[in-house]
């Protein structure tokens, strides 16, 4: 596993950040971008794949009410695929069984999707070499978040109650913030140490977080990251083998 | 709070004026003088509870006003969580999918 690994950094594999803005589908939004990344490692080709066809498709009722990452990928699959952006575009509502998928032409598709071990390494192992993973966290912190490394504890972010789905792109490492937490409770001041990290890419807009992405530590199973891990796999036809981009 | 000898949250008069700018800021507007107080209100507990999560944060993280910042937490949690998954088993097979590949 490397030390560090961010695939913003490699171009064509991260879509831009999404605003989710009164319709629950942060579901929707990571599958389509979990798909998008896929697509742009294995293929080299950066689509960006209908968010609102997910929604209108969805079998299990109104998309902006919530739903969940496995129900998109079946939507997906269901679907052989899924339409672009562009022809069928996100309007932040659901027509529930106002499905149109089939009036454009696909451009994404994928062949399966799996649900990683809740092992933070073997997380960012398959981060690292295959692509990015969707994660469902408890969101609870993210109200007042502005910027930084979320070390969350198990009293202030139930690793138990998920409730918001997420795209993970990447880990790193940073130095702790000296005597922080000594200022404010007069104790000695601690030796600065590196905090694993992961970035997480979420769906509130670029205006929130640190241009839409925000940092949570790694190594905790902070705020339940390990709970759900699921990815879409999309297989490479032999005769289209080339060589993968590995994550930056 | 203050026995820590920091101030947990401005003071009323300028708790008015953050609570200004985070209406420029963020577009807030509200219908009438009870929602505004009503907001307000939320507005100094949140930015109460965004200063005891820094402290508390064991990371780098950094806590303050944000576009929810005149929300309750179940409000935030309602518009914007989709519906808690502890202890939904999966009922999906974890071989499903066409073994074509690269059809649509």
């Amino acid at each position: 596993v490397p030390s560090t690994c961010d695939w913003r950094k490699a171009a064509g594999i991260i879509s831009p950040v999404k605003n989710q803005e009164s319709c629950k589908c942060c579901w929707a939004i990571a599958a389509a971008g979990n798909i998008e990344s896929l697509w742009g490692i294995k293929f080299r080709k950066s689509v960006e794949v209908s968010v609102q066809e997910l929604l209108d498709c969805n079998r299990c009722g109104d998309g902006c009410k919530g739903g969940y990452i496995w129900d998109a990928f079946i939507t997906v699959l269901n679907n052989s695929g899924l339409a672009s952006e562009t022809d069928y575009p996100f309007r932040g509502n659901s027509r529930t069984h106002k499905c149109q998928a089939k009036k454009y032409r696909n451009v994404a598709w994928i062949q399966d999707f799996i649900m990683l071990p809740d092992c933070e390494q073997g997380i960012a192992r398959y981060l690292a070499t295959q692509g990015p993973i969707t994660v469902t966290i408890n969101m609870t912190l993210l109200q007042h978040y502005q910027k930084g490394v979320i070390k969350a504890t198990h009293t202030n972010c139930d690793p138990q109650r998920v409730d918001h789905s997420v795209l993970l792109v990447g880990f790193a490492k940073c130095k702790s913030v000296e005597g922080r937490r000594a200022a404010s409770s007069q104790s000695r001041p601690r030796p600065r140490h590196s905090i694993p990290y992961w970035i997480l890419k979420n769906s509130w807009g670029a205006n929130w977080g640190e241009e839409g992405y925000f940092r949570l530590h790694r190594g905790s199973n902070a705020c339940g990251i390990t709970k759900y891990p699921i990815t879409a796999r999309v297989h490479i036809p032999a005769k289209k083998q080339q060589q993968l981009v590995s994550c930056p | 709070d203050s026995r820590r000898g920091q101030d947990p949250s401005p003071q009323p008069l300028k708790l008015k004026e953050v609570f200004t700018l985070f209406q420029i800021q963020y577009n807030r507007s509200y219908s009438n003088p009870a929602e505004y107080a009503r907001r307000l209100d939320i507005f100094a507990r949140n930015l109460a509870q965004a200063q005891r999560l820094q402290e508390e944060d064991l990371g780098t993280a950094e806590f303050g006003v944000t576009p929810f910042s005149d929300l309750t937490e179940e409000e935030f949690g309602q518009l914007y969580g989709h519906q808690s998954v502890a202890g939904r088993a999966l009922n999906v097979d974890r071989k499903v999918g066409s073994d074509e590949w690269g059809q649509t």
